[in-house]
């Protein structure tokens, strides 16, 4: 019931 | 304490910052980031900023060969192919050397910015490392909520529920003991299990974990080293 979000999401590739 | 979480790691060595690492795990849920101050070493010399990239598994089969007494130095060539580690023991009548091939290593680095943090909690290791176990075998998911006066971590799983309440206190004999909680405004966030239990690999190196939360954001697990710090961030689970 619970959906695994991205550090992608948050943050920025350098 | 990372190997279970990233296998390949670029290690940056230069001689302000000591030895830095950042790695993101395969699934991009939690990222490491290490840092080893030059004044953690006896002696640390850098001429020239370098990268080597590392397999942490041969490290660690490397790291094993030597005894926890003897003394290790690491050794790279200005443009390196392998990094040299020798132990030595005190006596210096017992010398090992090996030799770990080098890797190109072409990894994501992300920027992390100042984060706000809506609280921010400091605890004893080991007591986090056995909420995060003990939870994990209830649920694959582990709810933080913190509130002025509490710390709560909930799981809710197949066979039942189970929570663990801390409550602020302040430890006078043994300060490491202590529960802190600064709290700017509540929050509750949802992990999930197996990435705390890989957290939670690093509580033999720091006696406190400090825990920086903010309302839909990764979270900030932080181990201090007695110079520098392993800091872990890890993206919350939101309601599907």
């Amino acid at each position: 019931k619970y959906k695994q979000s991205s550090l992608l999401s948050f943050f920025t590739n350098s | 304490s990372i190997k279970d979480s990233v296998k390949l790691c670029n290690f940056n060595c230069s001689q302000s910052q000591g030895i830095t690492v950042q790695a993101i795990d395969d699934s991009r849920v939690l990222l490491i980031a290490l840092k080893i101050d030059a004044g953690s070493f006896q002696e640390f010399r850098c001429d020239k900023d370098l990268v080597l990239g590392l397999d942490l598994e041969s490290l660690s089969k490397i790291l094993k060969q030597g005894n926890n007494e003897e003394y290790l130095t690491l050794m790279a060539e200005d443009s390196p192919d392998n990094l040299m580690a020798v132990f030595e023991d005190k006596k210096k009548d017992r010398i090992s050397e090996f030799s770990l091939k080098l890797m190109d290593i072409d990894s994501d680095v992300l920027t992390i910015d100042d984060m706000e943090t809506d609280c921010t909690i400091t605890l004893p290791a080991y007591e986090f490392a056995k909420i995060a176990k003990d939870m994990k075998t209830l649920s694959e998911s582990l709810k933080i909520v913190v509130t002025k006066d509490s710390v709560k971590f909930n799981a809710e799983g197949q066979i039942g529920t189970g929570s663990v309440i801390l409550k602020p206190h302040t430890d006078m004999d043994k300060p490491e003991e202590s529960v802190k909680i600064e709290l700017n405004s509540p929050v509750a966030l949802t992990f999930g299990a197996k990435y705390l239990n890989d957290i939670v690999k690093a509580t033999s190196l720091s006696s406190t974990v400090t825990i920086k939360l903010t309302d839909k954001s990764p979270a900030l697990f932080e181990y201090k080293l007695p110079s520098g710090y392993l800091r872990y961030y890890l993206a919350p689970k939101f309601d599907d």
